[in-house]
């Protein structure tokens, strides 16, 4: 999948300076020119070297071939439908971790920073999906049962049954947290609550499974192999890609504010070279 | 009177083509976004270009100020510009990006491919 490597900028300096001394660039809003001066050199420090490459996970990748081969198709309106009539669809990357001092290990919080999505957007759908990996030594009787609740509470949220056959392959364990999700947005609205965790167990009959024998443990995971929480969203207006950018613009400030801190401390009208010193 | 030849071009002026749809590509690394677009790399856009001028094609779908503009610019030139050729269709693509929060989203963006150009 070619697309999906991420390249470093590389425009030549040349050729950003010419765009922006472009008559058109001059006429344009304050907005325009923090997209130009985004991508001059100068700001370039800020961007995302290759080591901080994202890598997708396959579902995500699998969700552009199959819509974006849809459109080319002409598919695209009925082809959405299936997709509970999403035009977004964001993943979370699980930041929980198992606390390796627990053995057996019986139950795992799944943690996932959601604040980014906009409220603006309308939650249609969500799901939870955790790799579990093979296990070759898998008991052959009985069946386990998937129990998903949140952090803070008891109440079930969401359950399902795998077969100890099922447990000899990988695969992902895909659960619904939707009115989880719902419940969680409504809640902490104004509390600007960033975190989304959900608890996960495994049972036989009466008796609580070690995780680790199912293939669930998260130890020495993979960038892909890690769980995700997959929010399907509708925008509930038309879509402008500037405003993509202006998020983008938005953090990067932030994160070059912090950096610059530091080196602006001193006395006022002291030189840039003083202050470093 | 409509100051054309029987083949449709105006005495004296040098020809430019109707209004149609002309090739656009984007490239997403030209434009210093592929830190955050993972993909498409780019996309055939396509643009508009050409002439709304006297007498509209109906394919073009001009709405009924295009045509009103069209004939007055067709009697005085100077008086009136002729009416704009831009897009009447467009179709939306996919995008899979990074979000602020590094976040792989997937996004059908609308009114991003030209399909149909139009006099208006």
């Amino acid at each position: 999948f070619q697309s999906a490597a991420r390249i470093s900028p590389s425009v030549p300096r040349r050729n950003r300076e010419a765009r922006i001394s472009h008559p058109g660039a001059q006429r344009s809003s304050k907005f325009l020119k923090d997209i130009l001066t985004y991508l001059q050199p100068a700001a370039g420090h800020h961007k995302h070297e290759p080591k901080d490459a994202i890598v997708p996970h396959e579902y995500m990748l699998s969700i552009y071939r199959t819509y974006s081969a849809a459109e080319k198709l002409g598919l695209n309106a009925s082809f959405f439908r299936s997709s509970k009539s999403a035009n977004t669809i964001t993943s979370f990357v699980d930041r929980g971790t198992d606390n390796l001092l627990h053995s057996p290990l019986r139950r795992q919080k799944y943690l996932f920073d959601v604040s980014t999505l906009s409220e603006k957007e309308e939650l249609v759908g969500a799901e939870l999906r955790i790799f579990r990996k093979a296990q070759g030594n898998a008991q052959k009787s009985g069946i386990y049962d998937i129990q998903l609740y949140p952090c803070r509470s008891d109440r079930q949220l969401n359950s399902r049954s795998l077969d100890p056959m099922d447990s000899a392959t990988s695969g992902w364990e895909v659960l619904d947290v939707w009115d989880a999700f719902k419940a969680h947005r409504q809640h902490h609205y104004h509390q600007q609550q960033r975190h989304l965790c959900f608890q996960l167990r495994v049972t036989q009959g009466q008796t609580e499974v070690d995780l680790r024998q199912l293939g669930l443990d998260r130890s020495g995971r993979t960038q892909q192999e890690k769980a995700i929480l997959v929010a399907y969203t509708r925008s509930k207006k038309r879509e402008n890609l500037f405003n993509e950018m202006k998020e983008k613009i938005k953090s990067r400030r932030s994160v070059g504010e912090k950096e610059e801190k530091p080196r602006t401390r001193g006395f006022k009208g002291e030189g840039p070279r003083r202050r470093r010193r | 009177t409509a100051l054309s030849n029987r083949h449709g071009k105006r005495h004296g002026k040098k020809s430019r083509s109707r209004c149609s749809k002309k090739p656009l590509h984007v490239n997403f690394k030209e434009l210093g976004w592929d830190d955050w677009i993972i993909a498409p790399l780019g996309y055939e856009a396509y643009h508009c270009e050409g002439v709304c001028d006297f007498p509209l094609r109906s394919h073009l779908e001009p709405t009924n100020h295009a045509i009103i503009q069209t004939l007055m610019n067709s009697m005085d030139p100077y008086s009136t510009p002729p009416s704009c050729c831009v897009p009447t269709k467009l179709s939306p693509i996919s995008i899979l990006y990074t979000d602020s929060g590094n976040n792989v989203v997937y996004k059908q963006y609308e009114e991003m491919v030209v399909e149909q150009c139009g006099c208006r």
